[in-house]
């Protein structure tokens, strides 16, 4: 019989560290360890169960709650828009300086293209030096269509155009890559909302960095609140990020994470399946 | 905040001048609880509070002050013991080479440097973009330095990292300062890793600085030691602190790579630069 006491206590703590030393946010954490204390204490071990195994089937089953909800496939989504005649799919990406959302655009759509859809690509970063000519280079390689202006443009404009453009050609997809921000700045999350509201998509992904720490919480508590977002990616898994971050960010805003980073290539981008993190976790 | 984690933490013993084991272990494990919302490693965080509760032990309070007073101010000279004594780098004959895993402010930090001592010190400054893998990033550099007088050194038809810098060097051997912003990497990807060892051993760099993104947790220490590993890190540079994460994994990186945190990087524009100062840094880990 599993007792309420300084043995438990003990027990619970050093699972918090661990979890901790995985990214996992201290949020999260706390609320996995109260869903354990809750189901651990008063039940009764069968004769000869391993305590360890006990314990590690309940924080699995605590973690795999949090990273299946609201689960989504992203392909099969696209696929599902398409099929009911609901095109150009729009696709918006946004998070915090650096995480990954260029790449990422480039890997959707090397991924949309080799399925057979059209992409037009919108560069809405009209801010960042050298971030259209970034875009445009991974969209000439791809030879996909990419819509830009100059430096300092209005990037919700160049969205827009993005959108019309594939609506006169009857592309099936429209990528709008736009700058990264601190989500602290509301003058550039205003800036945000304005793209959001002018393009209307389909689905927002927030691209969140696997080796952050407690600040994805912030990051994408704040996405979320502003502008809410459909699922996230999870980009770098292939660094020394435990991906704990994935966590953080599904326990943050109840939204999942749909698709991971893995490398800087093309081909580096794959459904997020929370088994894998799990076992990543647990290794 | 932290600051209010471990005030609550600290309040524990609000009004005490003496406390027991069980007290003493209460306010430890919140205290760790509070700095591991700001990304303290958790090994750093549990040396760190173990070291407190020992001075709380063994130090006599001056009278007049709490306990709780005490004990911050034993955390504050620890943090800023931990953060070592500050670094200057002199204007002239540097080499700078700038390195860090992807996407965690090198350019843009390499351009704020290179701006920095151009117009602070009217040093004749020359950077050298040595990324051949990221699209873009000769744009990048030579955007970010429009209209200052620093000249910038690349080749975006090269695949060849090691021939621009020994290119760049010849033509830019007369300088002040030379910065090469090199690619963003991992110790896993081992193409990259051999061409960072390539490149440093042509360089010979003077300063090897490790960009770090203030929003990294747990991994900046593992990462920091591994590119310590690879080229001997003499300063580190904490970018993006005009966001909202604290910045704790740089704690972990000094720790891991022996040296000082040189510079700050507060915002995306080529002035946003500021020079390291431990008050400023700690108080806003606490905030
Ligand atoms: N190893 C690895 N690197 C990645 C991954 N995703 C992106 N990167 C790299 O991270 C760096 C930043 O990527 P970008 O796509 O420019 O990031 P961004 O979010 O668009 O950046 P800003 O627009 O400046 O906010 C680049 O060097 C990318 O190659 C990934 O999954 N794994
Ligand atoms: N807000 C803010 N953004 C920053 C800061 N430093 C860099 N950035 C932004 O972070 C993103 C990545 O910066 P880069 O300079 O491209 O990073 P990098 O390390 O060179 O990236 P890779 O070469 O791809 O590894 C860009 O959007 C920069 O504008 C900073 O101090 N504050
Ligand atoms: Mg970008
Ligand atoms: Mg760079």
């Amino acid at each position: 019989m599993i007792k309420e006491g300084k043995a438990l206590n003990a027990l619970l703590e050093e699972i918090e560290w661990a979890m901790l030393e995985s990214d996992i946010s201290s949020a999260a954490v706390s609320d996995v360890l109260g869903l354990m204390r809750g189901s651990l204490i008063g039940s009764r071990l069968r004769k000869g169960a391993n305590l360890a195994k006990v314990i590690e089937a309940t924080i699995k089953r605590a973690l795999q709650s949090i990273l299946r909800a609201d689960y989504w496939d992203f392909e099969a989504t696209i696929e599902k828009y398409i099929s009911e005649g609901d095109k150009p799919v729009i696709i918006m990406l946004v998070g915090v300086n650096g995480t990954g959302k260029t790449t990422t655009t480039a890997k959707i759509a090397y991924k949309l293209k080799n399925k057979g859809y059209t992409v037009v690509a919108a560069a809405s970063d009209t801010f960042r030096a050298g971030a259209i000519e970034q875009l445009e280079a991974h969209m000439d390689r791809l030879e996909i269509k990419c819509i830009s202006s100059q430096r300092g443009g209005d990037s919700a404009a160049i969205a827009r155009d993005a959108i019309s453009h594939a609506k006169a050609k009857g592309a099936d997809v429209v990528l709008v890559d736009t700058a990264g921000r601190m989500q602290n700045k509301t003058n550039l999350m205003n800036e945000l909302q304005k793209v959001h509201r002018v393009t209307n998509p389909h689905l927002v992904l927030f691209v969140g960095d696997a080796l952050a720490g407690n600040d994805a919480v912030e990051q994408a508590a704040e996405f979320s609140r502003v502008l809410t977002f459909d699922g996230a990616v999870l980009s770098k898994m292939d660094t020394d990020a435990k991906g704990g971050a994935g966590l953080s960010i599904a326990h943050a805003t109840g939204k999942p994470i749909v698709l991971v980073g893995t490398g800087q290539e093309y081909t580096d981008l794959h459904q997020f399946d929370p088994e894998w993190l799990l076992e990543q976790l647990f290794e | 905040g932290l600051r209010k984690g471990i005030f609550s933490a600290l309040s524990k013993i609000k009004g005490k001048r003496k406390l027991d084991e069980d007290e003493l272990q209460d306010m430890i494990r919140s205290l760790r609880r509070a700095l591991q919302e700001a990304d303290f490693n958790v090994r750093q965080t549990k040396e760190l509070t173990e070291r407190l509760a020992m001075k709380m032990k063994e130090e006599e309070i001056r009278p007049g002050i709490t306990l709780q007073t005490h004990a911050m101010n034993i955390l504050y000279t620890e943090l800023v013991r931990l953060l070592g004594p500050p670094k200057e780098i002199p204007p002239r004959g540097q080499t700078i080479m700038m390195v860090g895993l992807y996407g965690q402010g090198k350019t843009t930090t390499t351009a704020k440097l290179a701006n920095w001592w151009s117009t602070k010190m009217q040093a004749n400054v020359a950077v050298i973009e040595a990324d051949v893998h990221r699209p873009g990033a000769f744009s990048q550099l030579s955007q970010l330095l429009e209209g200052t007088k620093v000249s910038v050194f690349g080749d975006p038809e090269s695949k060849d990292a090691v021939d621009i810098v020994r290119r760049g060097i010849e033509k830019h051997s007369n300088v002040d300062i030379l910065i090469i912003d090199t690619a963003g990497r991992h110790q896993l990807d081992e193409e990259l890793v051999v061409e960072l060892k390539d490149m440093s051993n042509l360089v010979n760099a003077n300063e090897r600085i490790l960009v770090i993104d203030a929003q990294v947790g747990q991994a900046a220490g593992p990462v920091a030691a591994s590119f310590n590993d690879l080229v001997d890190v003499t300063g580190v540079i904490v970018t993006k602190l005009d966001g909202t994460a604290r910045g704790g994994g740089a704690l972990s990186a000094v720790a891991a790579t022996g040296s000082p945190i040189l510079f700050t990087g507060e915002g995306e524009n080529v002035k946003d630069l500021e020079k390291f100062e431990s008050d400023r840094f700690i108080s806003r880990l606490l905030g």
